[in-house]
């Protein structure tokens, strides 16, 4: 399986 | 000028070692209405956000917002010098490089003054929330920690799917395959025991093992935890404190 990381899923403030 | 004393030495104890193998330094960022850090882990998978609220403290000031670059493991290593029922009061001048920490024993009279050098941390923040959820999860953390480190043995991989009378538990591995399932239960004697599952939309979704056996470090933190679930996103696992949290974002693996 891959594993996407948590920047994927959340913009920078 | 930030002053903080804690009840006890135990809770801030507890939540360094629930983030010290993750995150090795952070900025805690103090306003005058508690502290709160926003870290990632090194891989990048799991995101840990922390708020100690105000109302967490025995006392509490911070006259002007201040940010703090702490080494986790070094803090750590001077609060395990305090007993867990002594008053500790953590402080720092507006401009500090050092974080001042003084335990004070509630029997003897001794009192214990340990400073920590800060450090100079660039992160980013990331703007996680509010989030959609599909599904919610509450159960006692104790049997949450022992079905990851349970499932842990099977696979890396632990897959989540809830309907909406249950939570089940997967995990499928070169050496066999295991399940947990776990239903809704009210436990009006005690109340921490109880299991409730909320659905909107079923969900089936899996995690990386290793970032869960992270997560549940912060087990003695609360009794509970709640897992909330969206579908291709990351899962949050919260923990209570007193006043305020510690939440852990994971995001989800998918099938290649």
């Amino acid at each position: 399986m891959a594993q996407p990381t948590i920047s994927n899923f959340f913009k920078r403030k | 000028m930030l002053e903080g004393k804690f009840e006890e030495a135990s809770l801030l104890k507890k939540i360094v070692e629930a983030m010290k193998d993750c995150v090795s330094s952070c900025n805690f960022n103090c306003t005058e209405n508690g502290i709160s850090v926003q870290a990632v882990d090194n891989s990048r998978v799991l995101l840990i956000s922390l708020l100690i609220e105000k109302d967490t403290f025995e006392e509490y000031r911070c006259d002007r917002n201040i940010t703090l670059g702490v080494g986790l493991g070094s803090l750590s290593k001077i609060i395990g010098n305090g007993a867990n029922s002594d008053y500790l009061t953590i402080s720092a001048d507006d401009d500090a490089d050092k974080l001042n920490i003084i335990f004070e024993d509630k029997v003897k009279d001794k009192i214990s003054e340990y400073n920590l050098k800060l450090l100079d941390i660039d992160a980013d923040l990331l703007d996680v929330g509010p989030m959609d959820t599909d599904a919610t999860i509450t159960l006692p953390s104790a049997d949450f920690a022992k079905i990851c480190k349970d499932m842990k043995v099977l696979s890396e991989s632990l897959q989540i799917i809830v309907t909406k009378d249950s939570a089940l538990f997967q995990s499928v591995g070169d050496i066999g395959t295991g399940n947990i399932v776990i239903r809704p239960k009210t436990d009006i004697d005690h109340p921490e025991e109880s299991v409730t599952i909320s659905l909107d939309k079923p969900i089936d979704l899996s995690f990386g093992s290793k970032y869960l056996s992270d997560i549940i470090k912060a087990t003695s933190l609360s009794q509970k935890v709640t897992i909330k679930l969206t579908d291709q996103s990351p899962g949050v696992f919260e923990y209570k404190l007193p006043s305020g949290y510690l939440r852990f974002y994971l995001a989800p693996k998918f099938d290649e």
